[in-house]
């Protein structure tokens, strides 16, 4: 009789499930929790492909990102050993408004200073920030005098609503220096000291200024046309961050001890930026680690 | 008698057609052995090659094939496994045979393009089959 009580219970069950709507019974998770993949797939199996409208990268951060992946996964998509098994997720953000600031001086070398802000949304609440660059690419090789350049960044708190008390403007401004050597492809800058605080407080829009001071070996005359550093240092980075994601889609590696945790990986303790510049290897950052901070 | 036994020495021991090898085969291997499969995907196919930049190809892998009744150590199967099978041999039908389904998966990285331009890499677990079992 219990058995036929039961299956009397399952098949009442199954014809609830019966009635409702699929999707009722996986309740999409909210955007914050929605892991890459799961969602497409229920897509395709309740309603076709997805076709959510997208805006197109930029093709130099594609190009980095596809050259990172070669870097970190086979042909057939497996994730290679030699990355750090710290993290599983790498994001590459293109500003999405950038304003000049105040004009250069050509004679101090000091670059105009641009206006960025990044858009961080699809930063998900389980994913945590590990390290984070702001990444300048060239072109192609840049020929130029190697440099010895310091970047200064501020970070703008968003203009506050009338409503609130005024609040002096709270911006953190660093400096870092390094120095370009020739053929460099792309350089990065580690701004994680001033991201982590930030994202972790789910601070999702990122208001930055960012402007460098260069001093070339040869002495620029003030007529001289923008040298390529100028014109390149004027294109505005994109934001990389290096995180772990925390949700059980996600691969997560067992931590094995020959991986040394490199220095590279370690946000400076100190608060201090390090800035190096990496050459065809920025990938991995391995290389960056035997660059002076 | 002489003529009896004689004739049915002459008899062939099995029909001219028969295949040793073929008979005992039934014995040795399953014919379509619980096994793993390739099944290569590309994204285009669910039309997700544009927001999928790598891999171009995917291939999940599955399992596919009969289990043997005596599923023990061969297939890392527990004793469950036989007991299942016993169940719906000797008691009751409806219970089903053990089913080959996979035991082990491997990790899949992704780049892709997120709706607001980003890009993202990401590495997601259990993507990719890499051994069955009959459970």
């Amino acid at each position: 009789s219990q058995a036929s009580s039961g299956e009397a219970q399952i098949a009442a069950s199954a014809a609830l499930e019966s009635e409702a709507q699929p999707w009722s019974l996986l309740q999409p998770l909210d955007e914050r929790h929605r892991s890459g993949l799961l969602s497409p797939l229920l897509k395709v199996l309740y309603d076709g492909p997805d076709g959510a409208p997208r805006l197109q990268p930029e093709a130099r951060a594609l190009r980095y990102m596809k050259r990172l992946y070669k870097a970190y996964a086979t042909k057939e998509g497996i994730p290679k050993s030699n990355r750090s098994p710290l993290y599983n997720t790498i994001r590459l953000f293109t500003p999405c408004a950038q304003h000049k600031q105040a004009p250069g001086d050509q004679a101090t070398g000091t670059l105009p200073s641009v206006d960025l802000l990044f858009n961080l949304d699809r930063v998900t609440a389980v994913e945590h920030l590990l390290k984070s660059v702001l990444l300048y690419t060239f072109s192609n090789s840049v020929a130029f005098p190697s440099a010895k350049c310091v970047c200064n960044l501020v970070i703008k708190e968003p203009e506050l609503s009338s409503k609130t008390l005024p609040k002096a403007p709270n911006s953190f401004t660093v400096n870092s220096q390094f120095e370009f050597r020739k053929k460099y492809k792309w350089i990065e800058i580690d701004v994680t000291a001033l991201l982590q605080p930030l994202v972790a407080s789910n601070r999702r829009s990122i208001h930055m200024s960012v402007n460098f001071t260069c001093l070339t070996a040869q002495p620029q005359r003030p007529s001289a046309q923008k040298s390529p550093l100028h014109t390149t240092l004027l294109v505005p980075p994109s934001l990389l961050l290096y995180l772990n994601d925390t949700s059980a889609e996600a691969y997560h590696r067992r931590y094995s001890h020959h991986h040394k945790r490199r220095p590279s990986q370690v946000p400076d303790q100190k608060g201090g930026l390090s800035a190096y510049p990496t050459g065809e290897e920025a990938a991995e950052p391995v290389r960056a680690s035997r660059h002076r901070r | 008698d002489q003529e009896t036994v004689s004739s049915e020495l002459k008899k062939p021991l099995v029909p001219a057609s028969f295949n040793l090898s073929e008979y005992f085969k039934q014995f040795l291997f399953p014919q379509n052995e619980c096994e793993l499969h390739d099944f290569r995907l590309s994204f285009s196919q669910l039309k997700w090659d544009i927001w999928i930049v790598a891999p171009r190809k995917y291939n999940p892998r599955y399992c596919k094939g009969d289990c043997p009744r005596a599923a023990g150590h061969r297939y890392g199967s527990p004793v469950h496994t036989m007991v299942q099978n016993v169940i719906h041999e000797k008691l009751d039908p409806s219970v089903p045979r053990s089913s080959c389904v996979p035991a082990k998966y491997s990790p899949l990285s992704v780049l892709t393009i997120e709706t607001d331009g980003s890009i993202a890499y990401k590495e997601y677990e259990d993507m990719i089959a890499t051994q069955c079992t009959c459970r």
